[in-house]
């Protein structure tokens, strides 16, 4: 299986050099094997070129570029065997409103297909949610769910609050 | 295969019976620090198979039952049952709750008999059938926290390790 | 000065237990040493009991919770021997607008006597700063800095796009 | 003692001179992801004395130096200067810039000789007059971030140890 991995590999790599360039709109970025050897065993080195900027390591990305680059390689690899559903957990929290927008333009791509939850304190984030639902404590400790709609996430949000001011 | 609904019950924070519908697309979960979202996404990891106290941010496995609040006794079992609907074969939505056999020796739940456990609306659905979820956070069990690149870099060798042998 | 450890090491303790308290508007939290023989090896060991919920260990926290408990730890070593200055690089990108409010409120404790300079995406922080600098790229790849104020943010935040639309 | 001014040239992203005043009491620096922020941070820790390539976020000490961009060449060499206010004796405010001996074996910058390395206005400071600097963030180079709880705890560790041996 040896060359299956090979031919999975190859696909993920594809995928990750186009959805890079869509998530950074330009630039490139390319995903190697460590060791061609026993492709199995082997470790995944990853470079990244932001636009305009020069090839680097990962290591000297910025915050929000190592997890827009993250979620090239996430996307990369669903691609090649698209699970029924996806769940998202704060993937968004270090992206600034641009890049939050090119990650819901790619995620777009993916939903349909694919069922996706996501878990977001991002506003364009909630607007872009067919459905959105509110956890809350309103008794201390135990969690309820509510429906909202998006003009009322602000209040939603603030609430309940026990602050002794 | 499409996830229908997903009932929680004494999972974590969620003391009482609560339920979520997902039939659309695309499902935001939002809501202020410590409410509670991220132990959704627990309960769905739970439910499909993620046994791994760890990546449940508990130190064992008896952590996902609710430990009590102000005003409220702690309870002795957690239960979650999701509903996936197969859409190709045209069957009845088919119900999974997973059969939770606590360690004897767990501390504070000595009372913690088997949770959960029974199949509703039909045949029990076996591991095989369960669809894999991809799950990825920033808040995560593990230490570093997936949103890190490198983080995420070591679970795609997994993931496609995992995908060869799977079709092997 | 294994002594001197343990009065400083209370003193931090002491700062830990009420910037918690005022951080989470209630509730409690300590820490301890793991080892009390030999104490400037030892390891350091913290509950926290966010307000209406049970004492527990700092892995059951939720992220925001563990971003507060973490600034709730930072500030109590450094009341007990205060920098001249402080750099804090988005330990607020965790936090909802309601801790966000709370987490300034305590910064204020602490702005003056020290000087602190922060990097931030919440608007809210940058709404609390003296003075705001902005650091762009309108040549690719190179940093300049341009003096921003606050109602400018907005549209600074989203130049340069070289966006293909 | 105050921190009165920080000039940057030729450090990671910022090519050209580049100088901040910090007179006020809390200073915000704000841009979208990847213009620079960080390095902002980077350099004064470096100025003040960080000599980890890997806090720096960097895999060497030469990775500070401006690597180039589109349509820029590389430079040679990476200057920092933080001027200093001692408020307490009165004194005018100090330059301080780090003497900075590239390793020999630096491999892309063969020609990074020394960096920086004089003290303007006056006397240089001894490292000892280098004020301590607490510097806390969710990006720090270690792949935890140190924004992490534990991670923050270990380095609470160190900070008292540190405080302790000082006060010795
Ligand atoms: N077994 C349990 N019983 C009761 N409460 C629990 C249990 N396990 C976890 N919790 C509570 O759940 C809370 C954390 O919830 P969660 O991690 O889902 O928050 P969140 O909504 O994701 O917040 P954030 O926005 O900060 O990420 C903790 O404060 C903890 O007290
Ligand atoms: N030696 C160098 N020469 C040129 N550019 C560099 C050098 N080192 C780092 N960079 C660039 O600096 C950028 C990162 O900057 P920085 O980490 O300060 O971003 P940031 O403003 O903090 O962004 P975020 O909001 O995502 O955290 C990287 O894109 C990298 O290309
Ligand atoms: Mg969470
Ligand atoms: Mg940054």
């Amino acid at each position: 299986s040896r060359s299956l991995f090979a031919q999975t590999f190859e696909q993920a790599r594809e995928n990750f050099r186009s959805i890079f360039r869509k998530l950074f709109q330009g630039g490139r970025a390319d995903m190697y094997l460590t060791e061609t050897e026993n492709a199995l065993e082997s470790g995944i080195e990853i470079v990244a070129k932001p636009p305009g900027k020069e090839l680097q390591s990962i290591a000297l990305l910025s915050g929000g570029e190592r997890s827009l680059t993250a979620l090239a390689i996430l996307f990369a690899v669903f691609k090649v065997k698209p699970s029924p559903f996806c769940i998202l957990d704060e993937v968004d929290a270090a992206l600034d409103e641009t890049n939050v927008e090119r990650f819901l333009r790619v995620l777009q791509d993916f939903v349909g297909p694919s069922q996706f939850c996501i878990v977001t304190h991002h506003k364009r984030t909630m607007a872009a949610c067919d459905v959105l639902y509110g956890i809350t404590m309103q008794r201390r400790g135990i969690s309820s769910r509510i429906s909202v709609a998006l003009d009322e996430v602000d209040e939603f949000s603030e609430a309940p609050r026990f602050d002794k001011a | 295969m499409r996830l229908k609904r997903l009932e929680v019950r004494g999972f974590k924070s969620f003391a009482d019976r609560t339920e979520f519908d997902f039939n659309a697309d695309l499902t935001g979960i939002v809501g202020p620090n410590g409410c509670g979202k991220s132990n959704v996404v627990d309960a769905l990891k739970w439910v499909l198979g993620d046994r791994s106290a760890k990546s449940l941010r508990g130190a064992e496995m008896t952590d996902v039952i609710f430990k009590g609040a102000e005003g409220r006794e702690g309870l002795h079992q957690a239960e979650v049952t999701i509903v996936l609907e197969n859409d190709q074969l045209g069957e009845d939505p088919v119900a999974f709750t997973p059969e939770r056999e606590h360690p004897v020796d767990a501390p504070e739940r000595a009372d913690g008999e088997s949770v959960g456990g029974e199949a509703l609306d039909g045949e029990g659905v076996t591991d095989s059938e369960v669809p894999d979820v991809l799950v990825a956070g920033v808040q995560d069990g593990d230490e570093t926290g997936s949103g890190d690149v490198s983080d995420v870099v070591r679970r795609t060798r997994h993931a496609l390790v995992a995908n060869c042998t799977e079709l092997r």
